[in-house]
């Protein structure tokens, strides 16, 4: 396209920005930049609609959520430290509660200090079953058991809660890798979900968070948390463009019902605002 | 590849012949790859145009070090730059005239606070201090509780009376005082800056304990956004120092870069870890390392 007909660069040196700061990082943005650079200068009055969709494409809503059929459905929840993960397992817990299913909620962080009695709290909140070990030091015995009890009592769903871990630290992760172990032996296909709880305020970081956790145990969906906040999230985008993980639910806030399913469209829509 | 060789060879060739000095030209790659490196490692892109703007001017006209290419020397002064914004100032913990001292922690949710409480706790009961240690989180499920489980792993007594939040700060601060305990670490519920009422409720804790030193505590892997909480915390609240938690990770940090020039205060300590001993003094050289990559 002739030097003429391109859009303005200081108006794509804003978009830059403005993706930048919202954490797509910079691989992320060149891509998109790029694909800017190719419009029509005629265009620019579409400028942030043409933006909007070429971010929506990078989402691939075809990515198959296949939900079980199974009894009970497990989903293992992990990530790093303080991201939101048993919080966001309560109000998944009430969400299915509303949606009629038997749920029950594991204590499977069995190192920090109060994690048994957090997560019994979120169980009583949203009427879910719990089943931990206040003494407990192995989480993989404390899954073992609770698929053990589900299989018996017929839960629909069974939801384990992990220790925030540290990607870096090896161990941790080959603990993690046994938890999934340990179920996949009771119950073939399970864990049926492994959700990976990230902040919405980590940086880029987040994306070898989500390389590591996807390589050491798999993950089949991505929580994103604390999106109530200013932190835009944007390295969910550079997450999924790169390792193709769904962006299942978005944690807007502290209390139970402060979740939402992820849509496109108005993620992108409040990215850019 | 030997025309390859030769091409490069002639570049540096050229540049160290032409002038020996750094000029716009000379550094204009470098520059460019250490604004793509700060933005990788999650320093604030205000902060990276203006950190490498205020170095580009200091380096221009600077004669090359015999051994060095324009390229690399500028490096060398980003990093002496950087390691120097980030130590510039440094905070020490002020103690009360008159006993018992107060520190309080605030952040966002789930940064580190609770765990960095019992740190700091277990640090001044090695330097023979008497602290005592008071949740006010009366909102997060079992967060009094996790605060008490880390006091007596630790050895260190955690107030654990009254309710309603001020009040109980200030009861803590008052039995410290009656049981002759020298310092009260305050630990508050994670808050957004934006939560106007949970902003008021910080005031309130202020004004009524006025505690002689505030500390914000920070998670290392905070992204672009780490301005404008750390912005307005100070603005709203006011602190004295920051704590970078989750440093044992492989994060860059460069939201301490961002934090420190948006805000002027300074980085007193870094948690390295889950467990109270992991708590270690920042190091401006190795963190302006670890950000430049
Ligand atoms: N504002 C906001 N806060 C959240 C959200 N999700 C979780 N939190 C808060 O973040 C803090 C940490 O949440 P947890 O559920 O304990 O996080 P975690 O990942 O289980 O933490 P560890 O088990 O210690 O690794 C708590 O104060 C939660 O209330 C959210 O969507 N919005
Ligand atoms: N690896 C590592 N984990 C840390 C560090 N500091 C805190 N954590 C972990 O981060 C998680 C959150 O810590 P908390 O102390 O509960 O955080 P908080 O700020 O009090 O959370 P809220 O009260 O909910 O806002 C826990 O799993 C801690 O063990 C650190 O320096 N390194
Ligand atoms: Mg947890
Ligand atoms: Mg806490």
């Amino acid at each position: 396209l002739g030097k003429y007909f391109r859009i303005d660069t200081r108006l794509l040196s804003t978009i830059e920005d403005t993706l930048i700061a919202s954490d797509l990082g910079v691989e992320l943005t060149d891509i998109l930049i790029d694909r800017l650079k190719k419009i029509d200068r005629r265009e620019s009055a579409n400028l942030a609609e043409i933006l909007k969709t070429e971010i929506k494409s990078l989402i691939n809503s075809e990515i198959s959520i296949n939900e079980t059929k199974t009894k009970p459905r497990v989903i293992l929840c992990v990530g790093v430290n303080g991201t939101g993960k048993t919080t966001s397992i309560g109000k998944l817990a009430y969400r299915f509660r509303t949606q009629g299913k038997r749920v029950m909620l594991v204590a499977g962080d069995t190192f920090r200090a109060a994690a048994y009695e957090q997560l019994k709290i979120w169980a009583e909140r949203s009427g879910a079953e719990f089943l931990g070990n206040p003494k407990g030091k192995d989480p993989s015995s404390v899954a073992f058991d609770a698929i053990k009890s589900a299989l018996v009592k017929g839960h629909d769903t069974v939801m384990i809660d992990t220790a925030g871990r540290l990607h870096t630290k090896s161990n941790l992760m080959d603990e993690l890798a046994k938890i999934k172990r340990v179920i996949a032996k009771q119950i073939p296909d399970a864990p049926h979900d492994i959700w990976l709880v990230l902040d919405a305020n980590t940086g880029q970081n987040g994306i070898v968070q989500a390389q590591e956790f996807l390589k050491t145990v798999g993950v089949t969906g991505i929580i994103l948390s604390k999106l109530d906040g200013t932190a835009k999230g944007g390295a969910v985008l550079a997450i999924h463009h790169k390792l193709s993980i769904p962006i299942r639910y978005l944690g807007v806030g502290e209390q139970i019902d402060d979740l939402v399913e992820f849509d496109p469209g108005n993620f992108v829509d409040a990215l850019l605002k | 590849m030997l025309e390859q060789l030769q091409e490069s060879l002639g570049k540096i060739v050229k540049t160290l012949r032409s002038e020996g000095k750094i000029t716009e030209n000379n550094i204009r790659d470098t520059l460019r790859s250490v604004r793509r490196s700060l933005l990788e490692a999650d320093v604030n892109y205000k902060v990276v145009k203006e950190f490498i703007d205020n170095v580009q001017a200091k380096a221009i006209g600077i004669t090359v070090t015999k051994s060095l290419t324009p390229g690399r020397q500028v490096v060398k002064i980003f990093n002496d730059e950087l390691t120097r914004l980030l130590g510039a100032k440094q905070y020490h913990l002020k103690t009360a005239s008159m006993p018992p001292t107060v520190i309080l922690l605030a952040g966002l949710q789930g940064c580190g606070k609770t765990t960095f409480a019992a740190k700091l706790a277990l640090m001044l009961k090695n330097q023979n201090r008497k602290p005592l240690l008071v949740s006010v989180d009366v909102y997060r499920p079992a967060a009094m509780q996790q605060l008490e489980i880390l006091g007596k792993q630790i050895g260190v007594p955690v107030f654990s009376d009254e309710s309603k939040v001020v009040k109980r700060a200030t009861e803590a601060v008052e039995f410290a005082r009656k049981q002759h305990l020298d310092t009260v670490i305050v630990d508050t519920a994670g808050r957004l800056h934006i939560d106007k009422e949970m902003m008021k409720e910080l005031d309130a804790l202020k004004k009524n304990l006025k505690p002689q030193n505030i500390l914000f505590v920070a998670d290392g892997m905070t992204g672009q956004d780490a301005v404008n909480t750390a912005a307005s915390f100070n603005d709203q609240l006011g602190f004295d120092g920051i704590i970078l938690t989750k440093m044992d990770s492989d994060t860059r940090g460069g939201a301490a870069l961002s934090i420190v020039s948006v805000t002027g205060k300074p980085i007193m300590y870094i948690g390295t870890g889950e467990k109270p001993e992991n708590i270690e003094a920042f190091h401006p050289d190795r963190i302006a390392n670890r950000i430049l990559g």
